[in-house]
Order: C-alpha cells, then structure tokens, then sequence
C-alpha cells in the first residue's frame, strides 16, 4: 500500500530529526 | 483564500496543540487565550525558572482580556526575555529571524505573528537543559502537528548565528 509506505516513511523523518535533535549538545554561553 | 488562510494558521494552531503538553494554569485553546500572554509565560517558567524566574512571571498582569496595551505589555517582556535567553543562555543570535510584530497580536489577534512568537518559545525548550523532555512529548503529537513542529525548528535553526 503506497500511502502506508509514505506514511512510515513520514514517521522515519520525523524519528530522525528529533533523535538527532536529542543528541545534540545543549546551547551554551560563549 | 480559504487555502491562504489555512497556510497562514497552520503554524499557530500545531503550535498551540504543543504548548498544550505543558498543561498551563492559564487557558491555552485559542489564539485569543494566548494573546495575554499568561499561557506562554507559564510555559517559559517551566522551560527554565532560572531565567524566566517566578519574579519575572509575576510581572506578567493576569486580567488582561480586552485590554490591548495590557497584553502589549505582557507580550513586549515575554519577547525581551525570550531574544535575551537566546543572546545569553543558549548563545545563539537570532538577528535574522523576524522578530514578531506584538502590537498585531496584542490588538488583532494576528495568528502568523502570534505563530512566530510561539516559533521562538520552542526554540527555547527544544535547547534547554531540560529539552530532552519537551522533545519527548514533541515525539508524542500526532503525526502533522510534529510536521509543523519540525520545520518550524529547521526554519529558526537556518537563521540563527552562533
């Protein structure tokens, strides 16, 4: 089914994004 | 123009289902409720107590509805706060972003300024000490709001300086 293909891919952006997110280092002074 | 002005709510209305996820005391639905500026500085005090201190959030008036210049005056220390948090905690400068105009969400309920305020109160909780939690309860929006969530945090990351 396309639209379940696109729609697991829809979620694998946004898992990425907002891991990557997670990981990066907290802003800082400087 | 119905398709112009859905584009033109579409930031603000994902934005208010997440400021939602801090289940402020003051009322947090509509665009009005948030124009006092009660719900948002709420959720900065969460975000951090440190820089938005309690001090800080009794300068916030509640009792504001229908009172333009009121909310004008909420809004303006909200925004002050929020560019100087960006200056000074998170060391990131925020020059290219347009800033929003307040006397139009204060007067006119303008929802895409009313939209990039809100842009910028989840820059703030996306990269505090504590974003791991606001970033996990991001995770658990439906679908299209994370969308707009994500592309809102993209379009302010291409615009800041370190």
């Amino acid at each position: 089914d396309p639209n379940m293909k696109a729609g697991a891919a829809n979620e694998g952006v946004l898992a990425n994004f907002f891991n990557s997110l997670l990981s990066k280092k907290t802003g800082s002074p400087g | 123009m119905e398709e112009m002005d859905d584009a033109k709510t579409v930031l603000v209305e994902s934005l208010i289902i997440w400021l939602q996820t801090f289940n402020t005391p003051a009322p947090c639905t509509t665009i009005e409720e948030l124009t006092t500026g009660s719900a948002i500085s709420q959720a900065l005090h969460q975000i951090d107590p440190a820089w938005f201190s309690d001090g800080w959030l009794g300068r916030i008036k509640t009792d504001v509805e229908g009172n333009w210049r009121l909310k004008m005056n909420n809004l303006k220390k909200i925004l002050q706060m929020v560019v100087d948090y960006y200056n000074e905690v998170l060391g990131q400068e925020i020059t290219n972003f347009p800033l929003p105009d307040l006397a139009l969400v204060a007067e006119r309920s303008d929802p895409v300024h009313l939209g990039k305020l809100l842009q910028l109160i989840l820059g703030c909780a996306v990269r505090c000490e504590h974003k791991q939690e606001y970033i996990q309860n991001i995770m658990t929006l439906e679908e299209s709001v994370q969308h707009v969530v994500m592309t809102a945090i993209q379009e302010l990351m291409n615009k800041e300086t370190m």
